[in-house]
């Protein structure tokens, strides 16, 4: 599965 | 940034504001538990450390600096300020139990095996159950004033809107966050039983004994 972590989101 | 994430955001808030204007207009934080209002200040702690290595956008900084300052001053005034109405016998919850598998969970499954990562992980997995000291704490004494249940359903309203924002952004930019949106179902099951009392048997909560 591809992991992307989200930067933007609190 | 969409609409669900926004109002996400806001709910949030509103979550956090309910909470703090309620101990400090009755001076009294009689029914809160303390000790997951600690957890959320070290939620906020361990995940916004990059505000000193990122910038992102001027209401991703705003909103980091406010939640932590709202979370400290809550914290604030629970153990300091008002600690005389602290009902520290119902607030028994072992924090070690949340504390230990979590910390554990975030060296296995992170991003990056770099500290700021294994602590941004160690943040979304701890605020999935950061709650539970306070929902334990409704367990024991078998109710909630009708204040808190409203702050109780804007936090978890809160991680419902995020599920839907993740919903979007896998549709429309074909992104998603493993971890986030696990943990974040996870978060909001432990919502379902509440949410369920809060719209059935309307504000005050008394559980059946």
């Amino acid at each position: 599965a591809k992991k992307t972590k989200s930067k933007d989101e609190l | 940034m969409n609409i669900f994430r926004l109002a996400g955001d806001v709910s949030h808030l509103v979550a956090i504001l309910i909470l703090l204007m309620k101990i400090w207009r009755s001076k009294s934080c009689a029914g809160i538990s303390g000790r997951s209002q600690v957890l959320f200040a070290l939620v906020f702690t361990t995940r916004y450390l990059d505000l000193f290595t990122v910038y992102i956008s001027a209401y991703n900084t705003v909103m980091k600096v406010v939640f932590l300052a709202l979370s400290y001053a809550t914290v604030y005034l629970i153990y300091m300020r008002f600690r005389n109405s602290y009902d520290s016998e119902n607030d028994t919850f072992r924090v070690e139990f949340l504390l230990i598998p979590v910390i554990g969970l975030s060296f296995l499954e992170n991003y990056a095996f770099t500290p700021l990562e294994i602590l941004w992980t160690f943040s979304i997995f701890l605020e999935s159950v950061a709650i539970m000291p306070q929902l334990f704490m409704i367990t024991k004494t078998g109710e909630a004033e009708s204040i808190t249940t409203h702050y109780l359903f804007f936090l978890g309203l809160y991680r419902a809107l995020y599920i839907a924002n993740w919903v979007w952004r896998y549709h429309t930019e074909g992104f998603y966050d493993q971890i986030a949106i696990v943990s974040g179902v996870v978060q909001t099951i432990f919502y379902c039983d509440f949410f369920y009392l809060y719209v059935t048997r309307g504000e005050e909560i008394r559980t059946p004994s």
